[in-house]
């Protein structure tokens, strides 16, 4: 069997770090999360900040849910029912994200969701 | 996602991963890219998880997600997931969880968990190894000291096969994108070998964080679904992440 090239494929790039030139996008903030708070504010500092950025994330998830469910209902779903997932996850999960929900004004179910995303996309 | 655990000639082991996301959720014309990738890498963040003024453990996350997919413990391990499709998938779990079964864990929550109260590699590898989950997935354990690195590919109940470091029998790197890798990968998603091929170009007496930084930075290792790239030293937690472009011509995948 011959099997052709890989379009896309490129010999083994050299000396690209430190990062630089159009594959490097930019830099990562960093933040302190404290365990010794309780968990419903371990997360407050970092909610602050980027809660505008991970609306847009959810919003964006939504609106392709809505493109395959238009009536609407898979997202009501997630946002009135889901949310009752969170009293039976293991503590101190379940108030991290409860936590989240409340500082970044996102719905508790949609945060579950986001939470969850890894056990519902492994098929 | 491709996740790379390699130890150089003096022992030293080092950690990396192009974390890969966004596969099929909306492709966006005019920017060429896929919607969410684009939209995650806003929300990237180095975490410092510390109790009482110390670091505990070190984490490349998403804002709003309290799992662990990289992580470090300072001195004892460093951990990558790599996401594992299967049929037996998180979704029958999910359907267990609500039935009543919760005695599996869900793979954020597990990583997490073991970050944050493992107290060396092999407590770290039994956990990864033994504990029932939701869904498949493909955890990679790095250690400190020679030989302390794996690949442990997991179902929802057990370990299908670990993979270990052995420099004397010339396994110097143990490397993970979504593959079983006693199955060829996808033909249409082989970013394992041209992974392969380049480190065994850049040979074990090379090998560093830039180095691999160097194959993660090749096509198509590196694309279109590539967030950021994290390398991680287990010695004092090092930790450093960067966020990807990957310029046309790029594999969607």
């Amino acid at each position: 069997i011959v099997w052709a090239p890989d379009p896309y494929g490129e010999e083994c790039r050299s000396k690209t770090y430190p990062p630089s030139g159009p594959t490097f996008k930019g830099n990562v903030p960093t933040y302190v999360i404290n365990l010794d708070l309780p968990p419903s504010k371990r997360w407050d500092n970092l909610m602050h900040d980027k809660k505008t950025e991970l609306k847009t994330v959810v919003q964006n998830i939504k609106d392709i849910v809505n493109t395959f469910f238009p009536s609407g209902k898979v997202v009501d779903i997630v946002d009135n029912k889901i949310a009752h997932l969170t009293a039976t996850l293991p503590y101190p999960f379940n108030e991290e994200l409860q936590g989240i929900a409340n500082s970044s004004g996102i719905p508790l179910g949609e945060i579950v969701i986001f939470n969850i995303f890894y056990e519902i996309f492994t098929v | 996602c491709t996740s790379i655990v390699a130890e150089d000639k003096t022992g030293k082991l080092y950690h990396a991963r192009n974390l890969d996301f966004g596969l099929f959720l909306g492709w966006d014309v005019k920017n060429n890219s896929w919607t969410i990738t684009r939209e995650l890498k806003p929300i990237v963040v180095n975490l410092d998880f510390q109790r009482n003024n110390k670091t505990v453990f070190r984490s490349t996350n998403f804002a709003g997600y309290i799992g662990m997919v990289s992580g470090v413990k300072p001195d004892l391990f460093t951990l990558t997931m790599n996401e594992r499709f299967s049929l037996d998938g998180g979704y029958i779990g999910i359907f267990e969880w609500f039935l009543g079964r919760r005695d599996g864990m869900w793979m954020g929550f597990l990583t997490r968990t073991v970050l944050e109260n493992a107290t060396s590699y092999q407590d770290a590898k039994d956990k990864l190894a033994k504990t029932r989950l939701l869904a498949p997935a493909y955890f990679i354990l790095g250690g400190k000291n020679s030989g302390e690195g794996c690949v442990i590919t997991r179902s929802r109940t057990a370990a299908l096969d670990i993979w270990d470091l052995d420099t004397k029998k010339g396994t110097w790197y143990v490397l993970e994108t979504n593959y079983d890798r006693w199955k060829p990968p996808l033909v249409l998603d082989n970013r394992r070998t041209p992974a392969m091929k380049c480190l065994n170009q850049t040979t074990q007496e090379n090998v560093s964080l830039p180095t691999i930084y160097d194959v993660l930075s090749t096509k198509p290792v590196l694309n279109k679904l590539t967030v950021c790239t994290t390398l991680m030293e287990v010695s004092n937690g090092h930790t450093e992440t960067y966020l990807r472009e990957c310029p046309d011509p790029c594999s969607p995948w």
